[in-house]
């Protein structure tokens, strides 16, 4: 573990417990694309399946329980208790053209055939645009509430965190996982222009508007 | 370099 890896995981985090808290304490999840929330549920299902037969430490096991069960419970506020005010109009994202792609990338390039290991590079490809229903949405509604731009920003901090936590490996321990790296770059690219608008507008007091 | 078979990132 590293500073920057802690960092990342915390802000990984906080973007979770703030989306929670956002949707329970507004009793609505307007805005929020539950489309990519459904991706993030995958990605921690399909990531986490080792939880039960690899132990590699209580910090390891305890944030993965609880990316699991948040992300489940985001589903299940969206979904069934403020499915009222669900925005599916604007949350129309074709997901299908995210999971097969990742799908068929998966099968062609991955460190090993073996089931978990499919899943987990299926994972990481998916985590890479899972954002991407949810940036649509925005550019779809043209604004975001605050709350969920600090969302938005802590959650392509984090990933963008973890490659600094990779460079860090690689020169202090000569690890590198070149699957998770590239697919790490592309996440947070994808936020390039969001995270231009959060500091340039948000910072300053404004509203989270993308220019019409 | 090597990518660790067991992964310990989240």
């Amino acid at each position: 573990m590293n500073i920057f890896r802690l960092l990342g995981d915390i802000c990984h985090l906080v973007a979770i417990i703030v989306l929670l808290l956002k949707i329970w304490k507004t009793r609505s999840c307007a805005g929020i694309s539950g489309k990519s929330q459904i991706l993030f549920a995958l990605v921690y299902t399909t990531r986490y399946v080792d939880l039960f037969f690899t132990y590699v430490s209580l910090y390891n096991s305890v944030m993965k329980v609880i990316f699991l069960a948040s992300s489940y419970a985001t589903l299940y506020l969206i979904y069934v208790k403020f499915k009222a005010t669900y925005d599916f109009n604007h949350d129309t994202f074709r997901i299908e053209f995210l999971l097969i792609p990742c799908v068929i990338l998966s099968l062609l390039i991955t460190h090993d055939y073996s089931p978990v290991e499919l899943l987990w590079t299926f994972s990481i490809y998916l985590e890479a645009v899972a954002i991407l229903p949810q940036l649509f949405m925005v550019s779809k509604t043209g604004e975001a509430e605050t709350i969920t731009s600090h969302y938005l920003f802590a959650l392509g901090a984090y990933r963008a965190l973890y490659i600094v936590n990779w460079i860090y490996r690689y020169y202090t321990e000569s690890f590198i996982d070149g699957i998770a790296v590239v697919a790490g770059i592309i996440q947070t690219i994808l936020y390039a222009d969001f995270f231009y608008l959060y500091i340039t507008k948000v910072l300053k007091g404004k509203d989270f508007k993308l220019p019409a | 370099a090597i990518a660790k078979a067991s992964h310990d990132e989240l």
